[in-house]
């Protein structure tokens, strides 16, 4: 079976539910890094509404689960909003 | 749905293939763009005709990194490919990441299920959260050969474009849904303390030390295995799983297929008027291995490696009405058999069904 993703430390694991969040989930990119905190709300609507998506479980959290499926190869057009 | 619903004026759609990547042949790349869209065009009025050297609505390309419009690819794996919404201009068009492994099969990324999807997106549709659905935003392979294009894509392109003109409308496969009441199973087995539910493609894994049960591609785990898997038993001991199909077995060893496999069943001592298993079970504490066929069984001696003489008998006379048995396992000392969405508890012990419950008892419903 696939072995979870080998533990990542934190500042790469939020550089990571970003990315993804901004490409496929529309956060926008922000320029105010005291934003960048975890706790941002909008980056937590956005993790819920992605875990919501896949059918995880929904806790607004980067957990392991949600993390093996933004590591996951996919398809580049974002899954909420238009692609023009 | 892509929001604003954006569809082609058109039924009658032009494409074109822009350049091709080194990694296939030529002609595979074409064999791949034409069974792509004849996914579509199998269930909807669409239809696609191919064009040189001029504009089409559908332009295919192999892309590389910043390609000029506002999404650059990101290298080897994460986004594959992306396309536009229907639409002038680069509407429509399909763009690939050239540095991705494409394939004609299971290794890398197959190009044609690649290309589907992409090819959804060129005709309106959006992402689905379907996790069986072609247009599910990640990446899972079938094998070409099996693929059927799910139910719930062809709901959402016919709901764009309207049914084929065909007298029979298509169908697809839906997604099992673990805590349907009307779910039955192929084949059951236990894996390392898990018990693994194959249905159709897929495989409803439950892990005792989760409540929740996932549900995966059988192909994720084993590309090499066919969907339909008919019956399966866990060889405790030997730490060994037998898969089966028609008249086909594989061995799974760990969690890996082993070399040499599928064989036939025959090898296991079956007469040639067997022509597919239906479940099977293996008695761990008397290396007794049980394979239901029909209203018959017939029972294998693990350490003798072969059948045991007196069989086949009647299922009926030695394990009660339980009917044809679909899948079946052994577990703390109880075997289950399924038939239908109903799941008997027998003891081997006391030779008798000791309860009766719905198929879908372990999935925390």
């Amino acid at each position: 079976f696939p072995v979870a993703p080998a533990a990542q430390d934190e500042s790469k694991t939020l550089q990571l539910v970003e990315s993804y969040l901004q490409k496929f989930y529309g956060l926008q990119r922000g320029h105010h890094p005291h934003l960048r905190r975890k706790g941002d709300s909008r980056l937590v609507e956005k993790l819920r509404e992605m875990q919501a998506f896949f059918g995880l479980q929904v806790t607004g959290k980067p957990d392991l689960d949600t993390l093996e499926m933004m590591e996951k190869p996919r398809c580049g057009v974002p899954d909420v909003g238009q692609y023009m | 749905f892509t929001p604003g619903n954006p569809k082609w004026k058109t039924n009658h759609l032009t494409y074109r293939i822009l350049n091709y990547t080194p990694k296939m042949r030529q002609a595979d790349v074409e064999a791949a763009v034409q069974k792509a869209l004849q996914v579509w065009s199998n269930v909807t009025p669409l239809t696609f005709q191919k064009v040189e050297d001029k504009e089409a609505d559908i332009m295919i390309s192999f892309a590389y990194r910043d390609h000029r419009d506002n999404s650059p690819f990101d290298g080897p794996n994460g986004q594959l490919a992306h396309a536009f919404q229907p639409g002038e201009g680069i509407g429509g068009d399909v763009h690939l990441d050239e540095e991705e492994a494409w394939t004609t099969g299971g290794r890398g990324f197959n190009l044609f299920i690649v290309l589907a999807h992409e090819l959804g997106h060129s005709l309106g549709l959006s992402h689905s959260s379907d996790p069986g659905a072609l247009m599910y935003p990640s990446y899972s392979y079938t094998d070409p050969k099996e693929f059927l294009l799910p139910q719930d894509d062809i709901d959402g392109i016919q709901a764009i474009y309207g049914q084929s003109a065909t007298a029979v409308q298509p169908t697809g496969p839906t997604t099992p849904q673990a805590c349907d009441p009307q779910l039955t199973f192929d084949a059951i087995t236990t894996l390392r303390g898990e018990i693994i539910f194959f249905k159709g493609r897929y495989m409803l894994r439950k892990h005792p030390a989760r409540a929740e049960t996932e549900l995966s591609f059988i192909s994720l785990f084993w590309p090499r295995l066919p969907s339909k898997i008919q019956a399966a038993y866990e060889n405790v001991e030997r730490d060994e799983v037998l898969l089966f199909k028609e008249d086909k077995y594989w061995l799974l060893r760990g969690y890996d297929i082993a070399p040499g496999y599928p064989k036939p069943i025959y090898h296991l001592g079956f007469p040639k008027t067997v022509k597919r298993v239906n479940a099977a079970y293996s008695d761990e504490s008397t290396g007794k291995t049980y394979f239901f066929v029909a209203d018959r069984y017939w029972r294998y001696d693990e350490n003798k490696r072969s059948m045991d003489y007196g069989y086949p008998r009647k299922i009926v006379s030695d394990f009660g009405r339980i009917g044809r048995v679909d899948a079946a396992f052994q577990k703390d000392g109880y075997v289950y058999f399924f038939h239908g969405q109903t799941q008997f508890q027998f003891d081997p012990a006391a030779k008798r069904i000791v309860g009766q419950m719905k198929s879908i008892s372990w999935f925390n419903c």
